[in-house]
Formats: structure tokens, sequence, C-alpha cells
């Protein structure tokens, strides 16, 4: 079982469009795919047409320990399941901050029901902040996939961003690894998309091969900036089902294809 | 003075990118502004050329209150000063859990600094949250500007952060109004910016006008997608010193000239 962190704490980089369409991808890929919404702004869930209405169990109650991720995940396509959140997650951050366990309580309540969580892979789309829920997905998690814009504010949150993955790596969770860095709202042709990406290959040929991110590379596949990706959500649609023809479906299906060839490493 | 919060906490909106374009045109038209960095990813500050290395006060003293205001603001341009953040910030959140005046440490600080606070606006730049800092900026501010890409999840967070613009209104701070909402990252020509922009103008013309919003307007002039405007905070320049001519400048220009035309009704 794979289990991918999707993070940035700058907002609006394409975490929550990556996390998606990755799931939805890997789905149809024939792979077993359990998204966990860790937003309190619950734009996956809400991506995937499941809306926490009333009573619909979240993942809120499961960071409260009320309920256990068996009750809270409902299915959202053949092979693929979501794990929702809404606005409650929000009061998470405050209320674990007594609690021994604050950075462990995911992981706790995932391997309480691996048994019955059969799936190839576990996502996590994280909120735009280094916080609590964010370290619970480092916590819970194998794998660390980075969506990053290729502009100025991206590279220089880079490091701060490596540096909590390391801290979690020393402390909480030794196998912790950075699998990859997928360029998003890529627009070709700017000479910022060509100089940032430059620089951040450099900056990871550079690295330490004992640091979590000495083995990580930036993903062939870049995800052109494309209007249908951002309408999508509107038709609770993967991009796959909403214009599987679009630039935005080829460079996820070249994405889930890259993400899927790291499967004999991991 | 003018005090305004510029928040939204869907991220990557253009929420710095409006504080900095807006305060360096105010005070280009011989505004004395004073732009307060809340964002620990402190990109406002990096924006305008101030790093916060060693030993440089920031925010995070003012919070814990260590140093006050005016030991904090730095001179970036003739009248724009800037209080600048850096990671430290992030450590404010947990730190004022328990303490009582835990909304109200900044407009604290910047009544006991009035006197040496001649500035006829104060901007606040918001991080991607509704967390602690982000209430600080509400409860300190008199208006709200909220900058809003025109895409899905935009419209989805808005009636979350009136919300949260009412919760502080009745509690906190009584006169607390949202001035008006910018379009960001605007793309002419697409459906969805057309169909979101019609969403808002009629969200907003039903509103009550006794809620914070009532009077709220969509400003005419909308920011739209200009690389121009991602390249200048590597040269921390604004995009007046950037690039004068270019669609962005004009843009924040006209911007400049909407806000300072409610100059007489605040
Ligand atoms: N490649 C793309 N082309 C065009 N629009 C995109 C693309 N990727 C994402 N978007 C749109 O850009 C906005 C930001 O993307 P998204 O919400 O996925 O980022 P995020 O990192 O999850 O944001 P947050 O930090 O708020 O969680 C959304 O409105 C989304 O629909
Ligand atoms: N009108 C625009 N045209 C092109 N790029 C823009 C525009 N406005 C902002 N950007 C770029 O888009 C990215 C997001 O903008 P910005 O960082 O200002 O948003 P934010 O809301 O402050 O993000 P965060 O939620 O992380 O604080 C930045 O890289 C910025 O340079
Ligand atoms: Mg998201
Ligand atoms: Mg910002």
């Amino acid at each position: 079982m794979r289990r991918i962190a999707v993070m940035n704490q700058k907002g609006g980089v394409g975490k929550t469009t990556t996390t998606v369409n990755l799931a939805a991808g890997l789905a149809r890929q024939g792979r077993s795919v359990c998204l966990i919404d860790l937003d309190p702004q619950g734009h996956a869930s809400l991506h995937l047409g499941v809306e926490a209405l009333g009573g619909t169990p979240t993942m809120y109650q499961v960071f409260s320990g009320t309920k256990i991720l068996d009750d809270v995940r409902q299915m959202a396509a053949p092979n693929l399941w979501v794990a929702p959140s809404d606005l409650d997650l929000a009061a998470t951050e405050l209320e674990l901050v007594d609690a021994s366990n604050r950075e462990i309580v995911l992981r706790e309540a995932i391997d309480a029901s691996v048994a019955n969580f059969p799936f190839d892979y576990i996502l996590f789309d994280c909120p735009p902040s280094l916080g609590v829920l964010t370290i619970n997905a480092l916590t819970a998690a194998r794998e660390v996939l980075i969506p990053l814009q290729p502009h100025f504010f991206a590279l220089q949150g880079l490091s701060k961003l490596l540096e909590t993955t390391a801290l979690v790596t020393r402390r909480l969770n030794r196998d912790l690894r950075v699998t990859g860095i997928a360029l998003c709202l890529f627009e070709t042709g700017t000479r910022l998309a060509a100089d940032v990406t430059d620089d951040l290959r450099s900056f990871l040929d550079q690295s330490d091969a004992d640091t979590p991110w000495g083995n990580a590379q930036v993903f062939d596949s870049r995800i052109r900036r494309n209007i249908k990706l951002a309408e999508a959500p509107s038709f609770a649609q993967s991009i796959f089902d909403y214009a599987p023809k679009c630039a935005g479906a080829v460079d996820y299906t070249a994405l889930v294809e890259e993400v899927i060839a790291c499967e004999e490493q991991n």
C-alpha cells in the first residue's frame, strides 16, 4: 500500500487538482485508491461530488476519536473512495494542542483499520499550511509528492517544506521520502517557468543523497495551465470524465503513469 | 487612517500581489502606507525586498509582546513602510491559544502606537487560513478587501469568509465592513470567469443591507493574469517599478484609484 501526502504550504499551487486527478487516474488504471481530504476547505471532497452535509461523518470525527475511518470513507467512483472533510476540521488544530498523540492520530486511525483498508494507494490532500493536519499526513505517509507552480514564491517556500519533511523523518516517521515534484499551472514559453525549473533541478542535483529528498525527481510530466482543469470541479468530475481529450487530461495521464512506474521502488 | 485587511482563506488567489501593489500604488499617490505582513511565509516582506534575516525584528515579536510596532516597521520606499514577518510567526497560532486577549493583540499594538503611526493606510496581508492571525487582522481593521480568483472553489469559500467577518463584527469589531471584492488572475474570454463573476454580482445584489458586506461592491478594475506580476517579486519590486506599462500595472493603477475614490466614505 502506497501512502502519498500531496503537500505544499504555498496556497493555490494545484494540490487539490493534483490529488483528485491522480486519485481518479490511478483508479481508472485498476488501482484501489482512498483519497483522504485534510483541508477544512473540503475542496477535494467537493471536487469528487461528496459534500459533507448535515450528519455526514467526516475526517473531523476521526481526529476527535468519535468515528473510525471505515465509517467515514465513501465510494466516489469505481475503485475510488474518499474520506471527506468540511469546515469542522478547522477546529482540530486547536483541539489537538494538548493531546500527547497529536501528530500521530491519523497514522493510528489508518493502522487501526488497515485490515479493512485494502487499498493500493492512500492519497492525502493537505491544506496550505505546515500545521498539525499536514504533520499528521507526513507522519501517516511514506511518500511526499510536492505540486509546485514555477513562480518565484514557490522556490522560496520549498526549503522550509523540505526542512519540515526532514524533521518528521527524524522524529516521527523514518521511512518518509520525497518521491517527486510535479510542476503545475505550467505556462510553457515563459522565461519565469524556465528559470524556476532550472533552479529547481540544480537545487535537487546538489542535495545530499541521505536527505529525505535525496532521490527526489522533478516529474517529466508537467501540468500545463488549462482552463478545463478549473472548470471540472464545478461539475464534480475528474478531468478524465469532464474533458478526456484536453491538455489537462493528457498531462495528468502522463503523471499517473510516472507515479505507477515508481511502484517497484515503493 | 484607513485600515484594510486583504484576506481570503483560499490559497493563491492574489492576496500578497494585491496587498503589495496596492500599498505601492497608494504610496506613489502620496498616501503614507504601512503594510503589515501577517503571513508566516513572509511573501509580502520578500516582495518589498525586506527579508527578515538574523536578528531583524518581525511581527512575531509584536505578537509575543517583546517588541512594539515602531521597532519592527522599516521603510521600503518613499511613503511606504513594512512590518515584516518570517516563519517564526507560525508559532503564534499555538502560543496565543490560552491568551485571554488572543484576538486583539494586533489592535492593541496598533492603538498603542497610533501617535507614532501617522499613516493614511494600514494594509494587512493575511495567510490562507481563518486562524488567529487573520482574526487579528479583522479585529484591527475597519475594512476588508477580498481578492478572488474567478474559479469554482473561490465562490464556494466566499460564504465562509463572509460568515467569519460577520462573527468578528458581532463580537470584536462593530465597525468592520467589506469594502469590495477584487477579481484577480482574471482570464478574459473564458466562460468560467464570466459565469463566476455573474454569480458573484447576483450574490451581492441579494445580500441584506445590514450585513457587513451589504454595501460591498465588485471593483470595476479586474486584475488580469499577466506574467510580469509573477516576475516582479523576484526583483523585489512592485509592478510599477518593474514593468510600469504592462497590463498588470494598468490594472493595479485602476484599483488604486478606485480604493482612493472610497476615501470620503471611510
Ligand atoms: N493546471 C491548471 N490549469 C488551470 N487551472 C488550474 C490548474 N490547476 C489548478 N487550477 C485551478 O487553480 C486554482 C488553484 O488550484 P488548487 O485549488 O488545486 O490549488 P491548491 O494548492 O489545492 O490550493 P489551496 O492552497 O487553497 O489548497 C483552482 O481554482 C483550480 O481549479
Ligand atoms: N494577476 C496575476 N497574473 C499572474 N500571476 C499572478 C497574478 N497575481 C498573482 N500572481 C502570481 O500567482 C501566485 C499567487 O499569487 P499570491 O502569492 O499573490 O497569492 P496569495 O493569495 O497571496 O497566496 P497565499 O494563499 O499562498 O498567500 C504568485 O506566484 C503570484 O506571483
Ligand atoms: Mg487545495
Ligand atoms: Mg500570500
